[in-house]
């Protein structure tokens, strides 16, 4: 579940509360989506350059709040939800905050000698 | 070995974030052993590996270290320790870019590397390791990390393909976990992402299963004292 941020950053609400259906018939998980996008650009500054950059970001966003939730399920036991990288695409985010050449242990590296592990 | 860990509690951690997390990891571990050898935390310079760093794994023909298309950390000790050391953070600052050249000055190294070595891939050997000889260059693969915001990260599904370079500082005997009221070991890491994500920049993964890799790719590294020289 992601959480709700107030625009400080700080947890106002652990859970997306379902929203009671407005009176002009508003989408409210449209309204939620669109709620948390301003508070997430609020939270981390985030500043597009272009209205489409800013369109572009957004269908990214909700689809990682879809991301946050099926995480959510698979790894129960932390919180998962909204992130300053909530507007990258899982292969954005690889490419630019991962960087480990792929891996393999060198065969020449020295194994640590075993160490006493009791008492 | 104690049932609770963390090199924070004892001074050996220092703050920061760093984009190159290969290199983040590398100074991470060394700035621990300095600090064991010498009782000096010293803040070591990433962007001295991104620079000048581009040593090869001998085994991996074009598997070189190289600024922010990746690395490895062991590559970046053998890197270190043939180079000499380390320079200080202030000395070499981070720029954030790999586009410099290299302004390694070797009247400035701050932290040497003595030796460093692989931890085999038993978790008893892994805590016996950090508690001894501080804290350990650790790869895991990152996916849960990009939406983690707190508490005991363990996937019932976690790819073992290693993508990220990362800091093991710690380990703690039980961590709460909310959902499945379970009390969870969990190792303590320190991630290059800076300190409004996760738990004020750490991340908490449950112990016991590898869980996404955590326990495949672990090294451990030896500083020289510098005070006697």
């Amino acid at each position: 579940s992601a959480e709700a941020f107030s625009a400080e950053g700080s947890e106002v609400d652990p859970l997306i509360r379902q929203v009671t259906d407005r009176q002009d018939g508003a989408e409210p998980h449209l309204l939620t989506e669109e709620h948390h996008f301003s508070l997430f650009k609020k939270r981390f500054k985030k500043i597009y350059r272009s209205q489409e950059e800013h369109d572009h970001r957004f269908r990214i966003f909700k689809a990682n709040l879809k991301r946050a939730e099926r995480h959510q399920k698979l790894d129960p036991s932390a919180t998962h939800g909204v992130t300053q990288f909530s507007d990258l695409t899982p292969s954005e985010f690889r490419r630019t905050y991962l960087g480990l050449r792929r891996l393999r242990l060198p065969k020449d590296a020295n194994e640590a000698p075993i160490l006493p592990t009791d008492n | 070995l104690p049932e609770d860990f963390d090199w924070r509690e004892k001074g050996a951690v220092t703050p920061g974030t760093c984009g190159s997390c290969w290199s983040f990891s590398t100074t991470g571990a060394l700035e621990g052993a300095n600090f064991l050898a010498t009782r000096k935390l010293e803040s070591l310079s990433e962007q001295q590996l991104v620079d000048c760093d581009h040593e090869c794994d001998p085994e991996e023909a074009g598997s070189c270290d190289s600024g922010c298309n990746g690395g490895l950390m062991n590559s970046a000790f053998e890197y270190t320790l043939k180079a000499g050391g380390l320079m200080r953070e202030e000395d070499y600052p981070y720029t954030g870019n790999d586009r410099g050249t290299c302004k390694f000055d070797k009247s400035k190294i701050a932290a040497k590397v003595a030796n460093f070595s692989v931890v085999s891939l038993d978790e008893d050997q892994i805590a016996a390791n950090l508690v001894k000889n501080g804290p350990l260059a650790v790869a895991i693969n990152a996916v849960f990390m990009q939406t983690y915001m707190k508490g005991v990260s363990c996937p019932y599904i976690c790819s073992k393909r290693l993508d990220h370079g990362v800091l093991l500082v710690g380990y703690g005997s039980a961590g709460y976990a909310p959902v499945r009221m379970k009390e969870k070991p969990y190792w303590i890491i320190k991630n290059s992402w800076g300190e409004s994500w996760g738990e004020n920049g750490f991340y908490k993964i449950c112990r016991g299963r590898n869980i996404c890799g955590v326990d495949s790719m672990v090294s451990t590294v030896a500083a020289v004292n510098t005070n006697s020289q």
